[in-house]
């Protein structure tokens, strides 16, 4: 038979295992009930045949959200790895779903599935994208909010993978300060 | 210990593969 080249008939193995949740707002049902797993892998070959199979984020119904979250942690704040974390927050404009969203989403999850984060990467927990009819927001959740070197780096870094030009900041929030909010949303402590 | 990093353009080159 043809000869294959080897590169071509192994799977490229991931650093780690990831997994892709979806939840779907349905408001006579408990909110982990809305929350689903939908699967999880761990080669370059399993991540394409997941994205290319499951909907675009842009069109899903609004109260929906995607979530990819490192394997074994689930997408809230309790979680015991998110629980000291916090994340970086990206407010679309209702334009934007059309533009930009898909995009970002796709690039956020190369970034997490390539280990673009470098010696931060084990900071990274997962992201978040939730569609929303008043903006969707894309977030990147990271598991430790007191350590300063390492989320800037990591803010710069996804500014920079999303093109996001350097007049238009994005806020770091810690999880502690949103799930304790007064006003709409919580202050943030960082901005890039 | 090593690490497993790949770059996007070596991603999105996969992403057709068979």
């Amino acid at each position: 038979g043809a000869m294959m080249a080897p590169d071509s008939l192994i799977k490229h193995p991931l650093q780690n295992r990831w997994a892709l949740w979806f939840f779907k707002n349905d408001r006579n049902k408990e909110w982990t009930a809305n929350l689903k797993l939908i699967t999880a892998f761990d080669t370059v070959e399993d991540f394409w045949a997941l994205y290319n199979h499951v909907q675009k984020a842009s069109k899903l119904p609004s109260g929906c959200d995607y979530s990819l979250f490192k394997d074994g942690v689930q997408p809230m704040w309790e979680d015991e790895r998110n629980k000291d974390g916090g994340r970086w927050l990206i407010n679309l404009n209702k334009n934007q779903r059309m533009t930009d969203l898909d995009n970002f989403w796709l690039e956020t999850l190369l970034c997490l599935i390539g280990e673009s984060f470098e010696e931060y990467s084990e900071d990274i927990c997962g992201a978040v994208v939730n569609i929303r009819n008043k903006g969707d927001k894309l977030s990147l959740w990271t598991k430790e909010a007191g350590r300063p070197d390492a989320i800037l780096k990591i803010g710069r870094k996804l500014k920079e993978r999303l093109s996001i030009p350097a007049k238009i900041q994005i806020g770091f929030q810690s999880h502690r300060d949103t799930m304790t909010k007064t006003g709409s949303t919580a202050k943030d402590r960082f901005r890039v | 210990g090593t690490k497993i990093f790949y770059d996007r353009h070596f991603l999105l080159k996969c992403r057709n593969s068979p």
